[in-house]
């Protein structure tokens, strides 16, 4: 028989943290028109038996935890990953003096999920 | 940090698609239309957010798609016209006036003052007329339509990446006012690069590419040069070369129409607009199961 660890505290669940980067910060401010920053949010956190079921987590990684609270040694825990991001525009002067507006897809990190 | 690039500062240029940031010269002020763009992608991307249920390819904004403009793309560039304006609005006789690009008018000698006071006509179409059978007939030389703006018209290009895919490229003329009156006309030739700029090898390199009337009023001007077939769907060219030309038209008297022709040589200005698809950074839209 194994007994299943303690749950974790809550701020160590897989979830998304937030972080602004200003490009003042950086030194950028001189040829970023807009936005004044982007949010450079990332995941982080476990994924254990049996929270992963809440944990926007697809069956795979359910089976992984679970399998994981019966052999740890040979099973690790799903990981913590974005499942939903959203893309960026940001208008900027280029090398040439011109004007660029630029659109990057899947840039900003809204939900993290177990897989 | 401010200070020589960090290893993670060139990694996070590279995925904004820049190998090192640019340093502006003089930053020019931001040109209206890609800051109601910006804006506009910015009220998409909130309204997204504040949705946040899944929504049917039908609602989600075009991941690379710029609406207003109506074409493919996600990078849109306004490019400054670099090119000097050669003649101040000064009127001089017209070069092409009837002719196409290979007339011997378009290849003609240097150009040459006409006199204002006299009256413009459009010389025929064919050059060469009938000669009455038995009888002769005196050859009038054809008075040419006086030439009121020539600019040339250059644009670096060298700032866009080989992979990307042109899907609209326009020529944007803002002038004061348009013509001052009918008979206006606007003409468009390639022109070869700076390197052969020369007087000689200028006339005799061009290649006309549209001509079309300049309405009075009408202060704006968009060319479309993909439909002008001057560029192709695949890569741009690093520079483009182009010569502008305005043509007066006829009923006003010769100081009007050179008043006229300084105050549009001098508001005359260009740029271009470049919209291209990143194709390795826009992924087609996944469809949701």
């Amino acid at each position: 028989r194994t007994v299943a660890p303690a749950a974790p505290a809550p701020d160590r669940i897989c979830r998304p943290h937030q972080l602004y980067v200003s490009f003042r910060d950086v030194g950028w401010h001189d040829w970023i028109i807009a936005p004044r920053g982007f949010m450079a949010n990332y995941c982080r956190g476990s994924c254990p038996f049996p929270l992963a079921t809440q944990l926007n987590s697809v069956n795979h990684a359910i089976l992984q935890s679970l399998m994981h609270s019966v052999a740890p040694a040979q099973t690790p825990l799903p990981c913590c990953i974005p499942v939903r991001l959203s893309p960026i525009s940001v208008l900027f002067y280029d090398n040439g003096d011109n004007v660029v507006l630029r659109h990057y897809e899947d840039m900003v990190v809204d939900e993290c999920g177990c897989r | 940090q401010p200070g020589p690039l960090s290893p993670q500062a060139v990694a996070l240029l590279r995925a904004l698609g820049l190998s090192e940031p640019p340093a502006p010269r003089q930053p020019r002020p931001v040109p209206p239309l890609l800051w109601r763009l910006f804006r506009k992608s910015q009220e998409k991307l909130a309204a997204a957010k504040e949705t946040q249920e899944p929504q049917g390819p039908e609602q989600q904004a075009q991941p690379c798609r710029v609406e207003e403009l109506g074409v493919p793309g996600n990078i849109v560039r306004l490019v400054p016209d670099r090119g000097k304006l050669r003649n101040q609005g000064k009127l001089l006789s017209g070069s092409r006036a009837g002719g196409g690009a290979d007339s011997p008018q378009a290849r003609g000698p240097p150009r040459h003052r006409l006199n204002p006071s006299r009256p413009v006509t459009r010389p025929p179409r064919a050059p060469c007329l009938p000669f009455p059978p038995g009888g002769s007939v005196q050859f009038e030389e054809p008075a040419l339509a006086p030439l009121c703006v020539e600019k040339p018209l250059f644009f670096n290009l060298s700032a866009l990446a080989p992979q990307e895919q042109p899907t609209l490229v326009r020529l944007e003329l803002a002038c004061a006012r348009g013509a001052p009156g009918p008979g206006w006309e606007l003409s468009l030739s390639l022109a070869p690069g700076p390197q052969l700029w020369g007087w000689q090898a200028h006339w005799h390199h061009r290649q006309l590419l549209l001509t079309q009337p300049l309405l009075p009023g009408q202060d704006t001007i968009h060319l479309d040069l993909l439909d002008l077939g001057l560029v192709g769907p695949s890569a741009l060219p690093r520079n483009l070369s182009l010569v502008l030309e305005i043509l007066a038209g006829g009923g006003g008297d010769g100081n009007g129409t050179e008043a006229a022709c300084t105050s549009l040589g001098r508001s005359l200005e260009a740029s271009l607009l470049v919209v291209t698809l990143h194709p390795q950074q826009c992924r087609p839209l996944a469809r949701r199961r």
